[in-house]
This record gives structure tokens, C-alpha cells and sequence, in this order.
């Protein structure tokens, strides 16, 4: 799962980070 | 006590709600009926008035290095990619309102990710309906007003996008919530157990069940007139998990019919064997 939602995941991880388009 | 606890919960998912979304439903409703005391947003009804409302109305994603290419493309897929880039937006705000739900991320973290996953759309579409009236939708936070018969001239099968939306939202906004019931609703819709693939059910059915409390209870203090609103706002969760599937379909459709459109990689992963 982890491996195919890896933004999904960077956003939970990451606090507010913006998102690397 | 018991009461005390939910109703400090839903005070807390309200004030993180305030945090995450950009866009409130009072201030939305306040520019919808020209109460704000700002200018009003610049209507965009026609392709003229779509190529004038561009000098108005800043799009934020328009900083986003390769975007310029776009400005080539047909106006069916510049509009469609500009969705794109609002959603992603939207599932980084929604995705910070979920954290902030106690007891989330003490979940499973593949968990963590399914709920996101199956819960985000159902979340935009309950909270775009704060931005819609029957006749039209606000963009851009609020600056522009797109109208309904316009997104339902465009070539199809864009014209198909939004009007299941504004069906909805005619629905919802009838309810007459506020900002305060939506924030626990979302928290409720992101909880749920139900959800394909989910390993540990019973921790997010426990935490979803204090949500549904916390909601009802919210409902009969701040809608003391509206006995049922509990019951029809539960229906409406049915309505959603239809939206989404019939968008999700349709994206489908766009990825292999619209050579020149990119799907943002985000949303692929949301997409990717959803239903």
C-alpha cells in the first residue's frame, strides 16, 4: 500500500510540507 | 460528562476545520449573497467572459513550474486541469483536518492511508457543496463564479462532470448546515470502517461511533427545529459513495479518451482501484 500511495503517504508523514508536483 | 467530552470534541474538529480549509461555508455563503462587503466574484457565464475573468481571477497553481504549456491546450482540458490542481490542494487540506481527529494517526498507518483514499472525494464533494448554489459554483476562493449552464456547454464529456455535483448539492445545502456540523460530519465520513482493505477495523469503528455521538449530538443543539436531520444527514453519505464512483468512472474515461490530459499523479494514486 505504502508503495503504491506514496504521496498519499509523504503527505501524512511530512506536517504541511507542500506537495512535490 | 459524557455530553461535555462530545461536545469538546466537535469544538476541537471545528477549529481544526477553521485551520485546514481555505474556504469556509460562511464566507462562501456570504460572498454567494453579496454580504461581504468585498467586490463580487467576476462571473464567468460564456467562453468570453472565461478568457476576460482570467485577468481577475489568480489561480494559484498557475506558480506551478509547467504550467505554461497548458495555455495551449483546449479550454475544456486548461478548466479540467485546473480541478486537478484545486483537488490536490483539497487533499492536502483534508488530509491535515484528518490528523488532527483524535486518535487517527495512532491508527494502522496503511490505514491511515485507505481511509484517506476512499474518504477524500466524498469530503470534496460535501464540502463543495458549500461553494455551489443552483446556478453556479465559486472559484479561485471565492474571486470568480463559474455558472452552472456554462460547465453544462462545454464539449462533452466535460459538460457530465459537474452537473451530478450541483444535483447533490442542491440536496445538501437544503439540510443547512454549518461550517461547525460539517467540520464533525467529514471526521464521521473519514472514520469509516467499512472500507475496502482495511486491516484493523475494530479502533476506527470505535473512534467513528464517539464521531457519530459527538455529531448527534452537535445536530440537536444547533438545529433544535430539525428532528431528523441526524437520520436524512446519515442518507446523504449513500449519496456521496454514487458522486464518487460516477466521477471516478468518469475520470476513467477521460484518462483513455483525452490524450492531451494528464491525471496528477495524486489523484492516480487516490483513483488507482478504488471501486
Amino acid at each position: 500500500l505504502k508503495e503504491k500511495h506514496k504521496i498519499l503517504h509523504r503527505l501524512l508523514q511530512n506536517s504541511s510540507s507542500p506537495v512535490d508536483l | 460528562p459524557e455530553c461535555a467530552d462530545l461536545r469538546a470534541l466537535a469544538k476541537h474538529l471545528y477549529d481544526s476545520y477553521l485551520k485546514s480549509f481555505s474556504l469556509t461555508k460562511a464566507k462562501a455563503r456570504a460572498i454567494l449573497t453579496g454580504k461581504t462587503g468585498e467586490k463580487a466574484p467576476f462571473v464567468i457565464y460564456d467562453m468570453n467572459s472565461l478568457m476576460t475573468g482570467q485577468q481577475f481571477v489568480s489561480y494559484k497553481q498557475n506558480s506551478v513550474p509547467g504550467q505554461g504549456q497548458e495555455q495551449n491546450k483546449e479550454v475544456e482540458i486548461q478548466l479540467f486541469q485546473r480541478c486537478q490542481f484545486r483537488s490536490v490542494e483539497a487533499v492536502r487540506e483534508i488530509t491535515e483536518f484528518a490528523k488532527s481527529i483524535p486518535g487517527f494517526i495512532g491508527l494502522d498507518l496503511n490505514d491511515q492511508v485507505t481511509l484517506l483514499k476512499y474518504g477524500v472525494h466524498e469530503v470534496i464533494f460535501s464540502t463543495l457543496a458549500s461553494l455551489m448554489n443552483k446556478d453556479g459554483v465559486l472559484i479561485s476562493d471565492g474571486q470568480g463564479f463559474m455558472t452552472r449552464e456554462f460547465l453544462k456547454s462545454l464539449r462533452k464529456p466535460f459538460c457530465e462532470l459537474m452537473e451530478p455535483k450541483f444535483e447533490f448539492s442542491v440536496k445538501f445545502n437544503s439540510l443547512e448546515l454549518d461550517d461547525s456540523d460539517l467540520a464533525v460530519f467529514i471526521a464521521v465520513i473519514i472514520l469509516s470502517g467499512d472500507r475496502p482493505g482495511l486491516v484493523n477495523v475494530k479502533p476506527i469503528e470505535d473512534l467513528q461511533d464517539n464521531m457519530l455521538q459527538a455529531l448527534e449530538l452537535q445536530l440537536k443543539m444547533n438545529h433544535p427545529d430539525a428532528p431528523h436531520l441526524f437520520a436524512k444527514l446519515l442518507q446523504k453519505m449513500t449519496d456521496l459513495r454514487q458522486i464518487v464512483t460516477e466521477h471516478v468512472q468518469l475520470l476513467q474515461l477521460l484518462k483513455k479518451t483525452e490524450l492531451e490530459m494528464n491525471i496528477h499523479p495524486l489523484l492516480q494514486e487516490i483513483m488507482k482501484d478504488l471501486y
